[in-house]
């Protein structure tokens, strides 16, 4: 598996930020 | 018979607030406010029925499980309740919202992404706070990187993003690196939010301002 190229793109795919998952029924 | 009907007498928890207010100071109509509030109260209904977002809830409706402890949920929970009581209010769940509306301007979601990120509130993103960020999105993700792996990944991004060198990364270093990264505040927009009261159309037949 490539390395991403910086942290924050990883972090930025965890699941506690994506708050589209408020507006699922 | 000279009885008011208590079908029109609408009770609100504490922490509600006008929609007309909430959409003038934020992204929203008001019509989508009242759409909001249709999701405000499942949420903080949902475990707790007092009609304020207790932490458990809000893990509830991101992971569907209301024991799930995660760091970047933590942070968004904390970020949300302004008023720092360990709730969050209705007032507080538009305001906080409305930075992640498509319309919101994008130097809004920077701040708050860097907000997000500065976990110790020290003005700056430290290494040792990325690398806890790092450390915690893998565990959440079950990928194993070795130490050393973490490390490159970290410092390689201190590289790019610490631009005087000094071991942490500002504000105005955040906001350059964030101009070159775009992708990095993708999750501070929420399209559904343009959406909002065609997702919760039942407003209409509670609102107040419909009466």
């Amino acid at each position: 598996k490539p390395v991403p190229m910086n942290a924050f793109d990883l972090i930025s795919t965890s699941q506690g930020l994506n708050l589209g998952t408020l507006f699922e029924k | 018979m000279g009885c008011v009907s208590s079908k029109h007498v609408v009770k609100h928890p504490p922490g509600y607030e006008d929609p007309v207010i909430l959409a003038s100071e934020t992204a929203f109509t008001v019509h989508e406010v009242e759409a909001l509030y249709e999701l405000f109260k499942k949420l903080s209904f949902s475990i707790i029925k007092d009609g304020l977002i207790h932490k458990e809830e809000f893990q509830l409706a991101l992971f569907r499980n209301s024991n799930r402890k995660n760091l970047f949920a933590d942070r968004v929970f904390d970020l949300f309740d302004i008023k720092n009581n360990g709730v969050i209010e209705f007032g507080e769940f538009v305001r906080s919202l409305s930075i992640f509306h498509p319309n919101t301007p994008k130097a809004e979601k920077i701040a708050f992404a860097f907000k997000l990120y500065d976990l110790r509130q020290t003005g700056y993103i430290e290494r040792e706070e990325l690398k806890e960020m790092v450390l915690a999105l893998l565990d959440e993700s079950d990928v194993f990187l070795s130490n050393d792996i973490v490390e490159t990944i970290v410092g390689n991004t201190f590289v790019q993003a610490d631009l005087n060198g000094d071991g942490k990364i500002d504000l105005d270093e955040w906001r350059e690196f964030v101009k070159k990264n775009p992708s990095l505040i993708r999750n501070m927009t929420l399209p559904y939010l343009k959406d909002i009261s065609m997702a919760f159309p039942s407003f209409v037949m509670h609102s107040e301002g419909s009466d």
